[in-house]
């Protein structure tokens, strides 16, 4: 029997081959094949391409193409490995198998690293908190005066900071989210484990080639 | 649990943009 998937997707730009992706993630065959299926209808939703452009991540997530979001800028941008401005297939399974619940915690802890370290200087900095921070306030119309705002960002950096020099590094950021892991929550995604109940109809149509 | 009692991160890990689980939503 003949793959859907294959014949499909070949033409796609940045096609890659399940079985190498399923190689390099936590993802079985039949995973990443449930996963081109997600891909297909995120990447088709406003230019047929089979590209996740911003704005179809941002449809995506929100229902909304044009609201932009600090948060969900960054994840796109380092769901795009290449840099290129768009996510293709093997980029978005990549970065998803971070996100898998079998994926080492390590891979978690780096990633969440490196999505706050908004100015990629491998440090986050106080005033990058404080950014954070106030982009959260603004798209959860939560109001904190700034006295609160400073007070929340001061005592975070000083508990964070063990080193004290004024940034936060890898090790300090590991050590931070041992004493509080509800940080790592949205770093797994239980639906990864079930993707294939989710998007059932490719695996039902099609046999993986040997 | 409040934003007060919440460490900075605690609040940032709220926003929308880093819920990822919507992407599944049909």
């Amino acid at each position: 029997m003949g793959c859907l998937y294959s014949k499909n997707a070949r033409n796609v730009p940045g096609y890659e081959e399940p079985t190498v992706l399923a190689a390099e993630t936590p993802f079985t065959v039949d995973e990443v094949q449930a996963l081109y299926e997600l891909f297909k209808k995120i990447s088709s939703s406003i230019i047929d391409d089979g590209l996740i452009h911003k704005e179809e991540f941002q449809l995506a997530l929100f229902r909304n193409r044009n609201r932009r979001n600090l948060f969900a800028d960054r994840v796109f941008d380092l769901f795009d490995l290449k840099r290129n401005g768009v996510i293709e297939f093997g980029e978005f399974v990549r970065s998803l198998g971070v996100f898998h619940p079998n994926a080492p915690m390590a891979d978690k802890i780096a990633f969440a690293f490196r999505l706050y370290d908004l100015r990629h200087t491998g440090y986050i900095e106080r005033e990058e908190l404080k950014e954070m921070v106030l982009a959260l306030l603004h798209e959860s119309d939560l109001v904190l005066s700034d006295d609160v705002v400073e007070m929340i960002v001061d005592k975070t950096f000083k508990d964070a900071d063990t080193k004290g020099d004024g940034r936060i590094d890898q090790e300090e950021w590991k050590e931070f989210v041992s004493r509080y892991p509800s940080l790592m929550k949205n770093m797994t995604l239980p639906y990864l484990k079930d993707i294939t109940l989710a998007f059932p109809s490719f695996v039902l149509s099609s046999e993986v080639e040997d | 649990t409040t934003p007060l009692t919440m460490n900075a991160f605690e609040l940032i890990s709220t926003s929308q943009g880093l819920n990822l689980s919507s992407l599944f939503e049909k």
